[in-house]
């Protein structure tokens, strides 16, 4: 998910 | 979460809520760059695409619904708003901005982590936002007479990525596998774009004279 995509900053 | 990046995501905030309190109260958008405000509108719209599938936090929510809310108001704000609109200086705000869309649609398609729709839009945003101030700096260097809300705008704007910045290194250091090139590349070469403006932000704002910009 986003967290592991590292997409988890904005 | 760690305080750079609150901080940085404040700063952004902060950002946007100057100009939309510039253009909302004195109604005027002197001085901004309608071509920045729409690239930025395209920038969050590329990026949130996982708002409605992905819930990472309420704050990560809140906050993408806040910058998605705003950019687009202030796009509405400069092109539709019948006040506003008559202050906007669309014969100086002439990037290309289009020539920005395009190589970094392309780049992202070349140089992304993943080749999926998602990654790739996500990878547009980044490179995207890297360049989106270009149009905003072009035309202060025209206009020359920055006001004081414009220039607090810019300076929010670029102190918010060399806040991410520290972000990335910190995050380098405390989690063992948080490697990412493009992101950070990025967003480096997004502050250094800031670089000369922030110098003569800091120059006129030492010997107390108003924000000019060389031509």
């Amino acid at each position: 998910n986003a967290e592991s995509q590292g997409h988890d900053e904005l | 979460m760690n305080i750079f990046r609150f901080a940085g995501d404040m700063t952004h905030l902060a950002s946007v809520l100057v100009l939309l309190l510039k253009i909302h109260t004195i109604k005027s958008c002197a001085g901004i760059s309608l071509k920045t405000q729409e690239l930025y509108a395209l920038v969050f719209a590329t990026r949130y695409l996982d708002l409605f599938t992905d819930y990472i936090s309420l704050y990560n929510t809140l906050m993408k619904l806040i910058f998605l809310g705003s950019s687009f108001s202030i796009v509405w704000y400069i092109r539709y708003h019948k006040i506003v609109r008559r202050s906007y200086d669309k014969d100086q705000d002439t990037f290309r901005h289009y020539f920005l869309v395009l190589p970094c649609l392309l780049l992202a398609l070349l140089i992304n982590e993943k080749f999926t729709f998602r990654e790739v839009m996500w990878t547009f945003s980044l490179y995207l936002e890297a360049v989106a101030i270009l149009p905003q700096l072009v035309l202060l260097q025209r206009t020359r007479n920055i006001d004081n809300l414009t220039g607090q705008y810019v300076f929010l704007l670029g102190a918010y990525r060399a806040l991410y910045i520290l972000n990335w290194i910190y995050r380098y250091f405390t989690e063992p596998h948080y490697v990412h090139w493009i992101t950070w590349i990025s967003g480096l070469v997004q502050t250094l774009l800031y670089a000369d403006f922030f110098y003569y932000y800091f120059q006129s704002w030492k010997n107390n004279v108003k924000l000019e910009l060389p031509a």
